[in-house]
């Protein structure tokens, strides 16, 4: 479903060169739960990016579906990317001037579904994660876990294809953690393919397949193996 | 040092009115490492907050080293909390227009030491942190981890009185996660008085004292106890 061959990312900038991404070789089956780790400034965000189609790589190819996305102009690659995949970022990205509902309503107007429709998916994720009472909420106004929860909902409300969530929990109780695992587990159980970053070792050992990166390079692929 | 009598916090807004904080009686003496645990949005970041004097109390009194905060003009405020007190906050507020060495030469700026010493200083909590690499980097091209770790450099380049942290560890892997929790030590075992929000059981237990919040109250507070 999706197949990385050769990447390479570099970032140039104030006459420093980074090499963020180094020659990554990656096939992701349809209905995988991998999880990716590795020390901070490795590169999990940016291979992240590149998978999601937020960034381009400097060089190498990535395949969707058979299709070869780097040769595609930019407004088709938009539109693959929002038929098939949904973030959770490190940063959250929250819409500052939307409500808390309307940041998770947002991708679903994209989608073919009935207001009523829409209606009904937002107030099942609200409560899946425990957030109905912040609904007319700003995003300034919740806390760090509360805006991290929000990120997530948002990310499940169109039941997407494809889930990359950058460090998912990172902000969470152990409860709350945990929950969030849960529901991506289940997901995953009906076929949602996930991506996930994490500094976890136990929310890591949800997925069936653990990825290490260190210093921009795949170093160890294990399946469900305790690294 | 710090005493909080019957602090209460709630916001309100949209008609809805949250009571963050309630009745909270807390003692603080000078060289404590206190840990603050409790589930996503009980109230920790609002309570360091306070703690901080980067917002006032609803109701209750607040003194800082004997003097009563909750009477002075903001001015004074200010000052009091510029001469003692560093903060490492959940969302890092970095200074997106400013590189990371200026970031972290900020508050080094508000003291009396020459730019020799302040070069010193700052060359220091580079190493540290293992970030001198990114030293003339901006922060959005910095990953979420580096970040985290230039917003803990620049609260230990002051070497402050008192150390507000809010989950100084939330997006670091094991090994840069632990390295910060090792310098906060540090820094504690010469006198820095810190107060710590973290999910982490294991990074709380750096501490001599757990506090646990739940609902905006304190649940129970433990010398050195599992809880
Ligand atoms: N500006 C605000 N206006 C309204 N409610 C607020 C505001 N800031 C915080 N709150 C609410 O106050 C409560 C406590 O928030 P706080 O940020 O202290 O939680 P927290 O314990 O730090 O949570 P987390 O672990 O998720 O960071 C939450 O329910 C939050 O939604
Ligand atoms: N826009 C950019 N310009 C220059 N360098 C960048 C940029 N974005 C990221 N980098 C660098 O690329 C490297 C990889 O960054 P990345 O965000 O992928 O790391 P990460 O593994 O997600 O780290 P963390 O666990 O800390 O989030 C880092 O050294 C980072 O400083
Ligand atoms: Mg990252
Ligand atoms: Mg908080």
């Amino acid at each position: 479903m999706i197949r990385l061959e050769n990447i390479n990312k570099i970032y140039g900038s104030n006459d420093v060169e980074t090499c963020a991404l180094k020659n990554i070789n990656l096939n992701v089956d349809p209905g995988e739960f991998i999880s990716i780790m590795g020390p901070s400034g490795c590169g999990k965000s940016t291979l992240l990016n590149l998978l999601g189609m937020l960034d381009n790589p400097t060089s190498g190819d990535y395949f969707f579906d058979k299709q070869c996305i780097s040769q595609l102009p930019e407004r088709k690659i938009a539109n693959v990317r929002k038929k098939n995949i949904s973030f959770i970022f490190q940063n959250y990205n929250l819409i500052d001037e939307l409500s808390v509902l309307e940041n998770i309503e947002l991708p679903l107007l994209y989608q073919k579904i009935s207001p009523r429709q829409r209606k009904i998916r937002i107030t099942e994720v609200l409560e899946q994660m425990n957030i109905a009472h912040r609904a007319n909420h700003m995003p300034q106004q919740l806390s760090g876990g509360q805006q991290q929860r929000v990120a997530v909902a948002r990310a499940l409300s169109t039941k997407p294809r494809v889930i990359l969530a950058d460090e998912p929990t990172g902000n969470l109780d152990s409860k709350n953690g945990d929950n969030v695992m849960e529901l991506l587990k289940s997901l995953n159980d009906r076929g949602t393919t996930i991506l996930m970053v994490t500094h976890s070792q136990y929310h890591a050992e949800y997925a069936n397949r653990i990825i290490n990166l260190f210093d921009g390079k795949i170093i160890t692929q294990d399946a469900n193996a305790i690294v």
